[in-house]
């Protein structure tokens, strides 16, 4: 006789429904946030001269508007049952994919923003960069879709629990190694780029005002708060999803603060752009990179 | 003209049925634990490679070896006297061929405990029963995850280990005392169920009946009835 012992991760019904409703308040919170980050965009846009030309906010305007559709199609999917005719569960897959792997191309494309105007500082010009970033960011995309639409991975995509009864079923992928591959390399990938940028950011925000002894450091906590905003940019909250084995506080915590992750933007959006009186003299590492990123493009 | 084509070899799909257990049959179906499930093209008959290695617990028994030592398969044989003073308990620790341990010696994280009663209660007035333990590492692919498993996404076997316990070519249910397994491990997350299992030759699956769990901080506690 053979013996061996076997594990069963589960998420029971309970835990099922407590996640889903979260990540519905989250993502809804996140699209009204998100929205109102869109309307002091174009608000800005006719009143701030620099908004014009910088790259920066429309970046963060194309990470809004994917993360926006993709809570949109986060709801749509929940919302709505699974069943019904095969091909249109294949379209809410794929659309719903799409605007994942949109939201995971952008926050790679912030961080790759983030690297020339912090890291490499010169020598940053390109040729119409906005509309190379574009076609990458809702371009690369759209051929992974199609590869994983032609390999036939979309459908339902159902989690079970202790007795083996559906906790919870949506469109998604029904073929795991095209999920594992599309999904979690594609998002491994843009993730350790984001990671490693910030990381590099970090630690050039933190050893800057020693660079400029002498003109009195800044407080730490503005430091410790840039950072924060930029690791919401490139997209930090959605490695927690690599702790949650740890347990169902971290799956909690993780949930949370992802589907949060609009609401965090918009925050960021107001503190760096949000015209006050000390706008043009904002001690923000990011602002004054912005600055020099301008005038090095000029 | 007469053409001849000749099929690729697919060993994971036509094991043999006439069990050849010899070095080089072994290291080659042994292949199939990670090849059965990597994609769906590669089509394996799970049946007959199950058969395979359960029926290499009898090999092993009918045989006049004493270890043996693969990369995927460690065993201990060994000729017990049926008049036992005390349980017997052997070590399973992880790359290394199970052996005994003595009453004074530390015990080992992953052990196997054969209660003195299990001999006793053997049918036959047998002096002596061969033994066979075995650990078979069963590797990331279908083989032995049975149709349960399969369907359930994300449960696994316990680092891909079976242990293997055969005494005398006989079975043994309603044991006095239960046979313990003690599997070391991580600590596991809370919302992972941990479950004792045996292969259920009929079922062709995994089954907990006669087997309790005892849970532990970095180690399980199986306790089964039967063999």
């Amino acid at each position: 006789t053979f013996f061996a012992l076997l594990l069963r991760p589960i998420l029971d019904l309970a835990t099922a429904q407590t996640l889903t409703r979260i990540s519905q308040a989250g993502s809804a919170v996140s699209m009204i946030f998100l929205a109102f980050t869109m309307v002091l965009y174009v608000a800005f846009r006719f009143s701030l001269q620099r908004f014009k030309a910088e790259d920066a906010p429309k970046i963060h305007m194309a990470l809004s508007i994917s993360l926006f559709l993709l809570n949109l199609t986060f709801l749509i999917n929940v919302g709505s049952s699974s069943q019904g005719p095969p091909a249109s569960c294949w379209v809410r897959a794929a659309i719903f994919h799409y605007f994942l792997l949109c939201v995971f191309t952008w926050m790679g494309l912030e961080a790759f923003h983030l690297y020339l105007l912090v890291i490499r500082v010169f020598n940053t010009y390109f040729g119409h960069y906005f509309l190379k970033l574009s076609l990458l960011g809702w371009g690369l995309p759209v051929l992974v879709v199609i590869g994983a639409g032609s390999s036939n991975s979309y459908g339902v995509y159902s989690i079970r629990n202790q007795e083996n009864r559906t906790s919870l079923e949506l469109c998604w992928f029904q073929k795991e190694p095209a999920l594992y591959v599309t999904v979690h390399g594609y998002f491994l990938v843009t993730f350790l780029f984001g990671a490693v940028v910030l990381a590099l950011v970090a630690w050039k925000i933190f050893t800057l005002p020693s660079v400029t002894a002498g003109k009195g450091q800044g407080p730490t906590w503005k430091s410790v708060l840039t950072v924060l905003g930029l690791s919401s940019l490139v997209g930090m909250t959605w490695g927690l999803a690599v702790l949650t084995p740890l347990g169902l506080s971290t799956v909690y915590i993780f949930t949370l603060l992802n589907s949060l992750q609009g609401l965090f933007i918009f925050c960021w959006f107001i503190i760096l752009y949000f015209p006050t009186q000390s706008t043009t003299a904002s001690s923000s590492g990011t602002a004054r990179m912005d600055q020099a990123h301008f005038v090095s493009q000029e | 003209e007469e053409k001849t084509t000749e099929e690729p070899r697919n060993i994971c799909r036509r094991v043999k049925e006439d069990h050849e257990y010899e070095v080089f049959d072994l290291n080659d179906i042994a292949r199939c634990f990670t090849k059965c499930g990597q994609s769906e093209n590669s089509a394996c008959d799970l049946g007959k490679l199950q058969r395979y290695w359960l029926n290499y617990e009898s090999y092993l028994l009918e045989n006049s070896m004493e270890t043996v030592d693969m990369p995927f398969v460690k065993a201990l044989i060994q000729n017990i006297s049926t008049d036992v003073s005390e349980d017997l308990l052997y070590s399973l620790m992880p790359s290394q061929i199970p052996r005994q341990v003595m009453q004074n010696e530390e015990q080992p994280a992953d052990r196997v405990r054969l209660p003195k009663s299990l001999f006793g209660a053997l049918p036959g007035n047998r002096s002596a029963v061969r033994l066979a333990i075995t650990v078979l590492d069963i590797g990331a692919g279908n083989v032995f995850k049975g149709p349960k498993l399969l369907e359930d996404k994300g449960s696994s076997v316990l680092n891909n280990r079976m242990v293997g316990l055969s005494v005398g070519q006989m079975h043994t249910t309603g044991l006095s005392e239960p046979v313990e397994i003690t599997f070391s491990h991580q600590r596991q997350s809370p919302n992972v169920i941990l479950t004792c299992v045996f292969w259920d030759m009929a079922k062709g699956d995994w089954d907990s009946q006669g087997c309790s769990t005892e849970l532990g901080d970095g180690r399980t506690v199986c306790r089964c009835d039967h063999l």
